[in-house]
């Protein structure tokens, strides 16, 4: 997280901390569910296709908690049981992350508390949280100033609408040519150091829903050029609610 | 002497009859007939010399060791003793006649020849039963009890409940197995309400259908001989019932009625040589037997249709009120039903009934259940509530609330009967210190 806070405890009690071919985030839905980017479990261009989804479950470290990475290793790792990664993510095309959202099915459900909380779901029928200029909070163990973080943090960003963030790219497209689809958004600011940034893939962006007083998931962290150097892209999780439910209905 | 064998009839002649008889003759018959007549004699003709008190010729008749008379003189004189037409019976057998004539039979110096007599005897049968004809050796009647009379003999019998001894004379109680199998009826000591015999050794066995049960009752008078100081030391009435004693009764007062409980009762009765008490006399009467009056073992048991008075092949049903179980011992019993049994008992014991107990609640995942009711148990209408680790959980009811009854099947139940208990889902997006921006 670049230009955010450090999180208190409690504040982001969803907050996953995972490990699979290098620090990623996530967040808790249910007791046993973790979301997060599919690029996290499948990287881009990693010629990761040698490696079944079983043996990456086997592999994958999840940490849930606390806002302390070393306290979170102590506290252990929550095995995972399976993946589900959306199928329209292609993992070799680099320059399109559509579909970048998985679930990783947990082995034991977590007892939850004060530190350890899911975050909801968007209503699939309210848009509003994508307009333009929505605030809301990304937390992550990311990038800050070029270190890992060892402690959770976290930056408020506002949603931007899909014009500016189409313009902008548009302006980045002979750097990178990269796809911004429908089931993205981008959100954060183009001269102010408030991003998201490596490391803080697959964490949730949250928005306070004021009609229920609850924080829901919005967005996961899926891409961006650069660090603080423009809009980041986010996984739009409206689009995906049905998958999501999809997949946690059927399997409860 | 000449016998006369022993026919049913015949005659006897003075000698040389009917030719005058020859002086200083003496003749005699001895008159047989068959045991069981008596000799009937007649005479036809009698033509003897008469005399005084028949001093010269006679004839004389004996029988049965009496002398019937001396006999002389023709039909018509005035001395001598003629017969006529005396019939001459003996009381036995035997009859015996004997003819003496003197050296002459002159009248005044003229001979006068007597024809003699000619009588004719059958055999009669006796009338032994008549007790003037008893026998001149014997004491008293020929039977004990029942005579009966035949040609040629008799024969006794005796009353019921008597039997015939070996001397075919006496009579002696027989009741030494006496039975009786109809469902009611008397009995009595023999004679009763005459004294009764003595040196009896009576046995009345009543036998009745299995599930009787036999009660007697004790008629006036009762009288059976006694000692003020040892217990029926003479004579005893004693009664058992299935081969359990009942009792030993004598003395006067009378046992009253007995309910013997039993289907098959047994009376004996033994007398001494001596005494001269009256007996007793029963009515038997017979019912159905009784069974216990059931009682519950405690006031959670419920008799169905209790009655008033069970009997033989009757039963009840045991059920529990709501909530409880019917136990025997440790067995659960899905229902009870006992029958009254021909020995007057139940085939089986009652039965108890013990409160349901559900098991422990099931245990909630990332919830608790709490005892409404105090003192905490598992007892029958027993409730719980489920409730959830707030806030982090919200709990998810079936439609029949959190709270849970302990249902008479021994289950845990909410208000809609389900037994599937809630569920505790994580409440989402409600962090405990939610980001807040206070700087503007």
């Amino acid at each position: 997280i670049l230009g955010g806070k450090q999180a208190n405890r409690g504040s982001f009690p969803w907050q996953a901390l995972t490990g699979i071919h290098g620090r990623g985030g996530g967040a808790l839905l249910g007791d046993r569910w973790i979301l997060t980017a599919a690029h996290t479990i499948l990287p881009k261009a990693s010629g990761g296709n040698d490696i079944s989804l079983d043996q990456l479950a086997e592999e994958a470290n999840v940490f849930l908690g606390h806002t302390d990475v070393d306290e979170l290793h102590k506290m252990g790792n929550h095995p995972v049981r399976r993946i589900f990664i959306h199928p329209d993510y292609n993992p070799k095309d680099e320059h399109n992350f559509n579909g970048d959202i998985a679930l990783l099915e947990l082995k034991h459900p977590v007892t939850l508390g004060p530190d350890v909380l899911p975050i909801c779901l968007p209503d699939t029928t309210n848009n509003t949280f994508y307009m333009d200029g929505h605030m809301g909070y990304v937390s992550g163990f990311g990038v800050e100033k070029n270190f890992l973080s060892n402690h959770l943090k976290y930056v408020n960003l506002p949603a931007v609408s899909r014009e500016k963030c189409q313009s902008w790219l548009d302006s980045k497209s002979r750097q990178m040519p990269m796809v911004f689809s429908e089931n993205m958004f981008c959100a954060g600011f183009l001269t102010v150091k408030r991003d998201t940034c490596q490391g803080d893939s697959g964490s949730v962006f949250t928005v306070l829903d004021s009609g229920s007083g609850r924080w829901v998931a919005t967005g996961v962290v899926s891409w961006g050029i650069g660090c603080a150097q423009g809009y980041g892209f986010y996984t739009k999780v409206l689009n995906y609610v049905d998958w999501i439910k999809g997949i946690i209905r059927e399997d409860t | 002497s000449s016998p006369v064998p022993g026919k049913l009839f015949g005659e006897i002649r003075s000698p040389n009859y009917p030719k005058p008889y020859p002086n200083n003759n003496i003749s005699s018959w001895d008159i047989i007939v068959p045991k069981g007549y008596v000799v009937k004699l007649t005479f036809r003709y009698f033509d003897l010399e008469p005399s005084e008190s028949c001093f010269y010729d006679y004839v004389k008749i004996k029988a049965d060791k009496k002398n019937l008379g001396r006999y002389c003189g023709q039909l018509g004189s005035t001395t001598g003793n003629h017969p006529g037409r005396k019939k001459f019976i003996s009381q036995g057998n035997r009859m015996h006649v004997e003819f003496h004539s003197d050296f002459s039979n002159e009248d005044n110096g003229t001979v006068i020849r007597y024809r003699g007599f000619l009588a004719y005897y059958q055999a009669v049968d006796l009338d032994e039963c008549d007790p003037n004809n008893a026998a001149e050796d014997s004491e008293g009647p020929r039977c004990q009890h029942i005579c009966h009379n035949y040609v040629g003999g008799y024969f006794c019998s005796c009353r019921p409940g008597y039997q015939l001894q070996s001397d075919r004379h006496s009579c002696k109680v027989e009741c030494s197995s006496e039975l009786y199998t109809e469902a009611s009826g008397y009995l009595s000591s023999p004679e009763y309400p005459q004294p009764y015999p003595e040196d009896l050794r009576c046995n009345y066995s009543i036998r009745l259908e299995k599930g009787l049960s036999i009660i007697l009752k004790f008629l006036k008078p009762f009288e059976i001989d006694d000692h003020q100081q040892v217990h029926c030391p003479y004579d005893q009435l004693k009664i058992q019932a299935q081969g359990r004693e009942i009792g030993e009764f004598c003395g006067k007062e009378s046992p009253g009625n007995i309910e013997t409980k039993s289907n098959e009762v047994d009376i004996l009765f033994l007398t001494d040589e001596s005494g001269f008490s009256r007996g007793w006399k029963i009515h038997y009467t017979s019912e159905k037997i009784r069974c216990p009056q059931p009682v519950p073992l405690d006031q959670f048991t419920v008799i169905r249709d209790l009655q008033p008075v069970y009997r033989y092949q009757d039963y009840f049903i045991v059920t529990c009120k709501t909530g409880y179980n019917l136990m025997k011992g440790s067995q659960k019993l899905l229902s009870f039903t006992a029958v009254c049994q021909a020995d007057g008992t139940w085939h089986q014991s009652m039965p108890r009934c013990e409160i349901v107990k559900c098991d422990n609640p099931t245990e909630l995942t990332n919830g608790v259940f709490n005892y409404v009711n105090k003192p905490a148990n598992n007892n029958y209408q027993s409730v719980i509530e489920y409730q959830c680790n707030e806030p982090y959980y919200h709990i998810v009811t079936r439609g029949g609330g959190g709270r849970f009854t302990c249902s008479p099947e021994g289950t845990w139940v909410d208000q809609a009967g389900q037994g599937r208990i809630p569920a505790c889902l994580p409440v989402c997006g409600k962090p405990n210190r939610p980001v807040a921006e206070i700087q503007r």
